[in-house]
């Protein structure tokens, strides 16, 4: 199980702190609004009241064993941004930040975070899509109980065919798309004739148990 | 091609009304802030300045083509609930709202609005999965130029087993589920041997093209 600190308890970060906390991951979800804190503490492993900004709040936390921070602090550019550096700063390797908007976005990819979110972006867009294109599902609540992974060839399908391999009807997975390496060219629903290199990449959609099955089998 | 109003000019707002006028819509887009109007009138059809609480400029605008209605004010529930209730006043069918809160959630679906959104909620839990599972693809970037639709049986096909209709190698789309009405029974990743009724409804993934093919053939 992992560690994550959550900083900010809007809507995104409370939101990404309780799920992460009931996949069975430790949670230190911190803001410096203590209602937020107050609400949040029996749904993460520690809620603290902090200013993040603060170099000495970020380094008097024992962050040693943080797989991930997530920062979430909306309306105030310098504030995320202060708390992105302090974060950087205490070692921390692997960094999420939620954007607040499109100069905000252009910074934290300066900045070199590791992952840059913006919700209200994406949402806007995919919405459009689907505003234009009505048949278009909205795959994303959809997708409870499975999943899109990417996967390196086992050994035992390479040189076979996918319809040699046969994965809908053994493993309950789809092949949605390959990534070949060489030359870089992603293939979405490939054909049944298609031979498997060990350089390929599987990009499979199927239940977290037929993944499961795929990844250790 | 269609008419939008959009209403609210935030992020949500504003990268909904170009993208929707981009795909060749006609796009109306509402702010009470001059500054974001004078902004976006070059990306969309027009663009006003006004209060959408305000039932008398909801009544002065001409709405009676307008296909859907977006109301993404943010920071003030009462503010977005008064936009609503003007725009189902002046006979809007079709109302996508965006949610600023859980609360405001629940009070968009007791008025009955046709689709609510919540970004920040639906992306948290979506990053929540990926950091609990790293294999995970965001699949949400990956699928431009692809979707997911929902479909009836073409007549052709009833009766037939998937493996006859061979969809991914004659339309190049894939059967990614199907749902069945009676009982209501969503089946993900059907086997080959899945024979075809004329209740199923086909949810099929592919590229726009081989998507258009198929409802058109
Ligand atoms: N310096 C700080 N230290 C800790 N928390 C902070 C700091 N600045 C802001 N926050 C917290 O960040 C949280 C998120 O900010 P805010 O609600 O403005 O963002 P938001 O982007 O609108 O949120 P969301 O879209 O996730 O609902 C707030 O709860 C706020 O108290
Ligand atoms: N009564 C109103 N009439 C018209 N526009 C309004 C009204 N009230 C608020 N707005 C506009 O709604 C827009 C969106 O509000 P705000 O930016 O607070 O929301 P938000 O949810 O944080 O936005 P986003 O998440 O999309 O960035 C603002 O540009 C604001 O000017």
């Amino acid at each position: 199980m992992k560690q994550f600190l959550v900083i900010g308890l809007g809507n995104f970060g409370y939101h990404l702190a309780i799920r992460l906390y009931e996949k069975g991951h430790d949670v230190l979800a911190l803001d410096k609004n203590s209602d937020l804190v107050q609400n949040i503490k029996d749904h993460v492993t520690q809620a603290i009241v902090a200013d993040a900004t603060d170099p000495k709040t970020i380094s008097s936390l024992d962050l040693k064993d943080i797989d991930s921070a997530i920062v979430s602090i909306g309306s105030n550019l310098s504030n995320s941004i202060l708390a992105v550096l302090n974060l950087q700063e205490s070692g921390i390797r692997h960094i999420v930040a939620k954007a607040i908007n499109d100069p905000h976005m252009r910074i934290l990819e300066k900045l070199g975070v590791q992952e840059i979110s913006f919700p209200e972006k994406d949402i806007a867009i995919s919405t459009a899509e689907r505003l234009h294109n009505p048949n278009l599902i909205d795959f994303l609540p959809f997708m409870e109980g499975y999943g899109i992974i990417e996967l390196t060839v086992p050994d035992r399908f390479i040189g076979k065919s996918l319809r040699e391999i046969n994965l809908t009807n053994r493993y309950g997975v789809q092949i949605v798309a390959i990534k070949e390496m060489v030359p870089e060219k992603l293939h979405f629903i490939p054909k049944a004739d298609f031979v498997l290199k060990n350089s390929d990449i599987l990009i499979l959609f199927g239940s977290d148990k037929g993944l499961g099955k795929m990844k250790t089998d």
